[in-house]
């Protein structure tokens, strides 16, 4: 049985459950931008698996880490890191230090959409397709009113 | 089995592929009803069946009400022809490429044009509830990728990436809607009727004040449009039969709001027949204070008008009522009752076109009075045509009098009245 003690089941905790790995240093933070098409535009797509997490293998990882010197692993023929994380932070409206700070990975570590937020649906076809921002000249003016409960 | 179902997903794929087009960069259905399930070996652990099913249900319609598109729960077509299906799973899950990741972190996924799952380690809960993640909010966001939309990272926007704990009442926003629509277009008439429901009531103070709310009409239901938020009523379309208790319960032919000095009257119509309208006790007269039965037949309240109509408001200005009959309009004088002298005209003669042949002509939808605009307009199918007002005609005494100005689509002016499928109509 799942573990609850309300009468109505709300304090249900999963019994056996398993805890995703967090975001907590630079070579997770990588993985997680890799992850959500940060790094490069991923290929969304049901039937393709191995192109959604390229760098989950960490163990190459932190070899590259250390034959390279640096305290994060660059994949070649992408962004720096540190211009993809300001533009993570932009984004999400964090200031765009191009370092790893605690707001950067609390907000790496909230609950999310497993989509990512930059992909492209089939290779060479189409352009990827970015977070969007907001036109803010197309909105009308509106009333004052407080949303009300359907 | 592995080898199955790579097999059944290529050739789900394929046929979604075929039914598909691309649209500026993204994917989108070409369809105007989309079928779902819930998928049988997927169900939560942690919600019934019946709450998710009523989860689900909303979170079509919340769509539905913004798009010209129809859901529809479908558990006995082949599952080839099931456009959309939901279901929970945990880690490894229900043969799909991208595993889930525990508590935390990812609570679901969605693709385009395919299948959305939730993952079961998370706490999702039904909308009474104030805890744990709402499964309502996330089953909105995730069918808004299978939709077509992509991430946005904008405050209030239902396709933000991160999970925002709900506040009591989310609704898809202004731009939320354009989003989509942008994909699938926007929701167009025509309409039976339109009109503004005008009544005394007493404010907080005890002043009596003036109301008005706005009405749409279509078949058998009926929308509340809030002008002040360019929008209908979350929630709408409603039944005519719940919220217009007395009158015909589809296809209205027009309504009519008689207010002057001495009379305060609204009258539906359909057939040859009327209705009176007690907005006190928010049902049709069945006999009145005059003695007169209803429905009553419009030859013996309106002498000399023909039915059935297609459209009719009051004038207050001349005290008329003008009622619409294929090309010819009819001005009834109340305070006399009968028609006015040199009447019936045609409509494109009392209305005349301010840009040559650009005019509904006849057989119109409905004739709307809005007090927000302080402007008549006449519909026909997808669109209207504004006529001119005493305060046009100041500006520019050129124009002629009673001129309609060139069509306009009604979607352009008034957003998001949507229909919904039948089945949710009621959840």
């Amino acid at each position: 049985e799942k573990l609850f003690y309300r009468r109505d089941h709300s304090d249900l905790q999963s019994s056996n459950f398993q805890q995703a790995e967090l975001v907590t240093d630079v070579i997770s933070a990588q993985q997680y931008l890799a992850k959500y098409g940060w790094t490069e535009p991923v290929i969304w797509d049901e039937t393709q698996a191995s192109n959604s997490e390229p760098l989950k293998d960490t163990s190459l990882m932190e070899e590259a880490v250390r034959s390279t010197g640096k305290r994060s692993a660059e994949p070649t023929n992408s962004p720096p890191f540190v211009e993809v994380l300001k533009k993570f932070q932009k984004l999400n409206n964090l200031p765009t230090t191009g370092r790893l700070d605690d707001a950067t990975i609390n907000a790496m570590n909230k609950p999310r959409c497993g989509v990512p937020d930059n992909q492209v649906s089939k290779p060479s076809q189409e352009k990827p397709s970015f977070p969007r921002t907001p036109n803010k000249g197309t909105m009308p003016s509106q009333g004052a009113d407080a949303p009300k409960t359907r | 089995r592995k080898r199955f179902l790579d097999l059944l997903m290529n050739s789900e794929k394929n046929r979604k592929e075929q039914e598909a087009f691309q649209n500026s960069g993204g994917r989108v259905f070409n369809k105007k009803l989309l079928k779902w399930r819930m998928i049988g070996e997927g169900y939560s652990s942690q919600l019934s069946i019946n709450e998710q099913r009523y989860v689900f249900r909303l979170a079509f319609r919340m769509w539905s009400e913004v798009m010209p598109v129809d859901f529809e729960e479908d558990n006995t077509s082949p599952l080839s022809q099931i456009d959309i299906k939901l279901g929970f799973g945990r880690g490894r899950h229900l043969g799909c490429s991208r595993a889930f990741d525990g508590s935390g972190q990812e609570f679901a996924h969605a693709w385009f044009l395919g299948d959305i799952h939730f993952d079961d380690d998370e706490h999702f809960t039904a909308p009474s509830s104030d805890n744990g993640i709402s499964l309502l909010k996330v089953a909105v966001h995730e069918i808004g990728h299978v939709l077509g939309l992509s991430h946005i990272h904008r405050t209030g926007s239902i396709m933000q990436p991160n999970y925002i704990p709900q506040e009591s009442g989310f609704e898809l926003d202004w731009s939320d809607r354009r989003a989509v629509q942008s994909l699938y277009g926007s929701c167009e008439g025509p309409f039976d009727t339109v009109f503004d429901w005008v009544r005394k009531e007493r404010n907080q103070f005890g002043e009596m004040v003036v109301r008005y709310n706005t009405y749409f009409f279509r078949n058998s239901w009926y929308w509340m449009y809030e002008n002040r938020n360019n929008r209908t009523r979350y929630g709408d379309p409603l039944a005519v039969s719940n919220g217009w208790q007395g009158i015909p319960t589809q296809n209205i032919d027009a309504f009519v709001h008689v207010w002057t000095w001495t009379r305060d009257d609204c009258y539906f119509f359909k057939g040859t027949q009327y209705w009176r309208y007690d907005g006190e006790n928010d049902k049709a007269y069945a006999v009145d204070a005059q003695g007169r039965t209803y429905p009553r037949l419009i030859s013996e309240g309106f002498p000399g008008i023909p039915s059935p109509i297609n459209a009719a408001y009051f004038d207050r200005r001349t005290q008329h009522i003008l009622f619409f009959k294929d090309f010819q309009v009819y001005a009834f004088d109340i305070v006399r009752n009968r028609i006015a002298p040199n009447f019936p005209k045609r409509i494109v003669d009392f209305f005349p076109a301010v840009i040559k042949n650009n005019h509904p002509m006849g057989h119109l939808d409905a004739a709307y009075y809005s007090y927000t605009h302080n402007t008549l307009f006449l519909f026909k199918g997808k669109d209207f045509w504004k006529v001119l007002s005493d305060k046009d005609r100041r500006s520019n005494p050129s124009l002629p009098q009673n001129g309609v100005l060139p069509r306009r689509a009604i979607a352009e002016q008034w957003f998001d009245i949507c229909n919904v499928h039948t089945t949710l109509l009621r959840l």
